[in-house]
């Protein structure tokens, strides 16, 4: 995945079953962002994998304070690009035990 | 504890918490 500065991590085991995960995001490179970072440390979250949007919880950081407007496209980039991988790493899971 | 706690409105809970030390990108 593309390095957008900010880091999203897995906060706890995937089993491969739960439709909601908890994840962990912060900033590594605040250069990378457009607006100024105040620097809160990691937000950790819960993310629906079938029911949610990348881009809707980004937006959801920015009115909670943590992020400015002009950063949200590359938060929600940030949050996609892993749930994308949590998925193929599900996918690959399943395909490799059939 | 260095942890707090920001509800959006929309109901999600976010957790602030320290940046996991080790996982610090290196300049």
């Amino acid at each position: 995945a593309e390095d957008t500065g900010v880091r999203v991590e897995l906060n706890e085991e995937d089993d491969g079953k739960k439709s909601s995960i908890a994840l962990k995001l912060w900033v590594e490179d605040t250069k990378k962002l457009k607006g100024k970072y105040k620097d809160t440390g990691a937000i950790e979250f819960s993310f629906d994998l079938e029911n949610e949007v990348a881009e809707v919880v980004a937006q959801e950081m920015v009115e909670s304070g943590f992020f400015l407007d002009c950063d949200v496209k590359i938060v929600g980039k940030s949050i996609r690009d892993r749930v994308a991988l949590i998925k193929w790493r599900r996918e690959r899971t399943v395909s490799s035990g059939n | 504890s260095a942890t707090a706690q920001v509800v959006h409105s929309a109901g999600r809970r976010f957790i602030v918490s320290p940046v996991p030390e080790a996982r610090l990108k290196e300049q």
